[in-house]
């Protein structure tokens, strides 16, 4: 009945890399996504795209000022080009323009942990970056989805949609060569593996480098801890390569450490996601530290602002310990900050938001991880090629003392930061931050209504 | 040389305006 002032809050952003498909060339940008398997591209005639090419979606949109900010990219990242469609802007396929394309009638229809999905059917064309070119690569051509932009999944084969259409389509469950793998196959890396540095927060380019280390790319020692068996197997319901989390801590600025997880649990690095998800008791302990009440809305802890300046959110991995700046979580909102750590009860992953402080080496053959800290130093590149070890890596020293799954128990055994702690996820006055980070003079809402706070005593896990 | 390098460029991401909150575009 009214006009309200909405926000629209940047979602940090997501991490592509261009590629060229068919011929002749079509550009493509997809994300990288180290958790999960497979390359989808849009369909150039799906439905989504069509619907979005014609603002139907917008129409909604009387009711609302939208307000904007625009931050100049260099120009060598965005074209002048005018997009008449979000998905020609991150580009999508068309295969009956591309005289190589071949269908090969297998079909797949995945679902993802933020519940986007992609379903269409397998295909093999020319896929080139640079001047490397891949011949009859297998990936997918998705005409259902509500994606804008493709995927570039470059994680464990046995974490392909193939592995998993038996009963849908009543296809024999089969592995093919994704990305990474095709790189090796085709004699342009010796080893099937890669490294991931996402560079600053505020950078507009990362790298990754397939088949070797850029040893100016980190900081300390590189250790190697082994991915989990569990989530590696053909019956794992989650693939991927997760690996164990010994602890987690946070270092204020005067280094000083505050444990808030002695709890071992199995977690994945992923580029796909963007914040982190962390088990329900540990997130917690996050959020007491901070003094954050939980919203399970914002799916995250609203805190004072001042409380996250200078901070370090510090994961042990084994006998090592990665630190991410706390900033790389928080969502500036209203009067208060959102840390963005959701708790949850299966499926953790750290996101980008400690990627970008981390460089990570996944190693797909030996199914082993190596992790060190990023540094931002500008160095000259030293880059040494994967041929059989991670060149500079070390075997971690608790790379033998990793999570083991007990039925019913996502997590291992352990103390919590302080065994009793206030439980806010129904707290109502927090319940929608973001969506409510600035609203009109004149509206009034039940929010403003006093709460009590749910306090819940937590025994050892 | 054995190895490939991809810049990957970080884009921001254009909100879904038909999704029903910011949930929607936090993880993958």
């Amino acid at each position: 009945d009214e006009v309200f002032n909405s926000t629209l809050v940047n979602a940090l952003g997501m991490y592509v890399v261009k590629l060229e498909i068919g011929t002749p060339p079509q550009t493509v940008y997809l994300q990288v996504d180290t958790g999960s398997s497979d390359m989808y591209v849009n369909d150039a005639d799906n439905a989504y795209c069509e619907l979005m090419s014609y603002g139907s979606d917008y129409a909604s949109t009387d009711n609302y000022e939208l307000t904007a900010t625009f931050t100049e990219l260099p120009s060598s990242t965005i074209s002048s080009e005018a997009y008449t469609t979000l998905c020609s802007y991150w580009g999508a396929f068309s295969a009956s323009n591309s005289s190589t394309f071949k269908y090969n009638d297998t079909h797949f229809d995945e679902t993802y942990g933020d519940g986007t999905y992609y379903k269409g059917t397998y295909g093999t064309d020319v896929v080139s970056l640079g001047n490397i070119t891949l011949e009859s690569f297998s990936f997918g051509v998705a005409n259902s989805t509500e994606n804008q932009a493709g995927i570039l999944g470059i994680s464990l084969p046995v974490g392909e949609n193939t592995d998993s259409l038996e009963n849908a389509y009543n296809i024999t469950p089969f592995e093919y060569k994704n990305f990474p793998m095709a790189l090796k196959s085709h004699g342009k890396i010796e080893k099937t593996a890669y490294s991931l540095f996402l560079n600053e927060p505020d950078a507009h380019f990362g790298s990754i480098l397939f088949g070797a280390v850029d040893k100016s790319k980190y900081s300390g020692q590189l250790y190697t801890v082994p991915m989990l068996q569990a989530f590696n197997t053909i019956d794992s319901l989650n693939p991927g390569m997760f690996v164990t989390a010994q602890g987690v801590a946070i270092v204020d600025s005067d280094s000083k450490n505050k444990t808030a997880s002695e709890v071992q649990f199995p977690v994945l690095f992923d580029s796909g996601t963007t914040y982190s998800t962390l088990p329900t008791g540990i997130a917690d302990a996050i959020g007491k530290i901070f003094g954050g009440k939980y919203s399970s809305v914002d799916q995250g802890y609203i805190v004072d602002c001042s409380k996250v300046n200078n901070t370090q959110l510090s994961f042990d991995f084994g006998g090592f310990n990665i630190s991410a700046n706390i900033s790389n979580f928080v969502t500036p909102a209203k009067d208060r900050c959102l840390l963005n750590i959701e708790a949850t009860d299966s499926g953790f992953v750290l996101g980008d938001a400690f990627l970008v402080d981390a460089y990570v080496v996944y190693d797909l053959e030996n199914r082993e991880v190596s992790i060190a800290q990023a540094s931002f130093n500008d160095q000259e590149e030293d880059i040494k090629i994967i041929s059989d070890g991670v060149p500079g890596a070390t075997t971690a020293p608790g790379y033998y003392s990793t999570w083991v799954y007990t039925p019913g128990s996502p997590i291992g055994t352990g103390d919590f930061y302080n065994i009793s702690w206030t439980s806010y996820s129904e707290n109502s006055e927090y319940q929608t931050l973001i969506a409510t980070a600035i609203p009109s003079s004149s509206s009034s809402s039940s929010s403003s209504s006093s709460s009590s706070d749910e306090t819940t005593t937590k025994n050892r896990n | 040389n054995s190895y490939v390098k991809l810049p990957v460029q970080k884009l921001a991401n254009i909100p879904d305006m038909d999704s029903q909150g910011a949930s929607d575009i936090f993880k993958r």
